[in-house]
């Protein structure tokens, strides 16, 4: 249920 | 344009505690809309738990909970300004006309059929309409106070700033969010009309932006 991608905004 | 935009986000928050604390009330302010950037933030901002991107990123997501958290506070529970809270006047169903659709939408738009990600999703969508209930608001009453006009204006300029900064990250071929973008767009949109009453108002030295 984890993402596997890394988000960098806000 | 990302730095400027986080700033600018930032900037909305605090005008409107100060508008609030300042005039001692918190007439023409939609607390429904605060309550919905809550769950922006707080279905957005799971990731604090996953993985760490940077300092500032942490920070920033931390301040602006804990900012909308006082924000809510301030309307709802605070003793000084409660009472001048519009409940009747915050009438607007948010749980039929946003959450829902923004829910079924993130079902169906998702970069990943995983729990964060599908919340994440959501949170974007949510946050594209999470003004409407403000915008109904204002639109009742007819003009919009100075310090009110300045908290919508850069509220709406924060997102327009991002949309810069993903037209910047195309040109530069850096891979994009279609879902951030999407949602930005339509965010932006929905400040268009106010931008332009509010440089009107500016530009003639008003202290109220009038809505017609």
């Amino acid at each position: 249920w984890i993402s596997s991608y890394i988000k960098d905004e806000l | 344009f990302r730095i400027a935009g986080d700033m600018l986000h930032v900037a909305s928050l605090l005008i409107l505690a100060f508008r609030i604390r300042n005039s001692k009330n918190c007439v023409g302010i939609s607390c429904k809309t605060q309550e919905l950037y809550m769950i922006v933030f707080a279905t957005r901002y799971l990731d604090l738990f996953l993985y760490f991107v940077s300092l500032y990123n942490t920070f920033m997501k931390v301040a602006y909970l804990i900012i909308t958290g006082y924000l809510i506070y301030l309307m709802r529970f605070a003793k000084l300004y409660r009472q001048t809270y519009d409940v009747k006047g915050d009438s607007f169903q948010y749980w039929k006309w946003l959450l829902g659709p923004c829910f079924v939408l993130s079902m169906i738009f998702n970069v990943e059929f995983t729990f964060v990600e599908i919340m994440w999703s959501f949170s974007i969508f949510l946050e594209a309409v999470a003004f409407v209930p403000q915008l109904e608001m204002m639109r009742k009453m007819g003009r919009v106070e100075n310090l009110t006009s300045h908290y919508v204006f850069t509220l709406g300029g924060y997102r327009l700033l991002y949309i810069f900064s993903w037209v910047a990250k195309i040109m530069d071929n850096e891979p994009i969010s279609w879902i951030s973008l999407s949602g930005g767009v339509v965010q932006t949109i929905l400040y268009a009309d106010f931008f332009y009453y509010y440089i009107l108002a500016k530009l003639k030295g008003d202290k109220s932006v009038a809505l017609p």
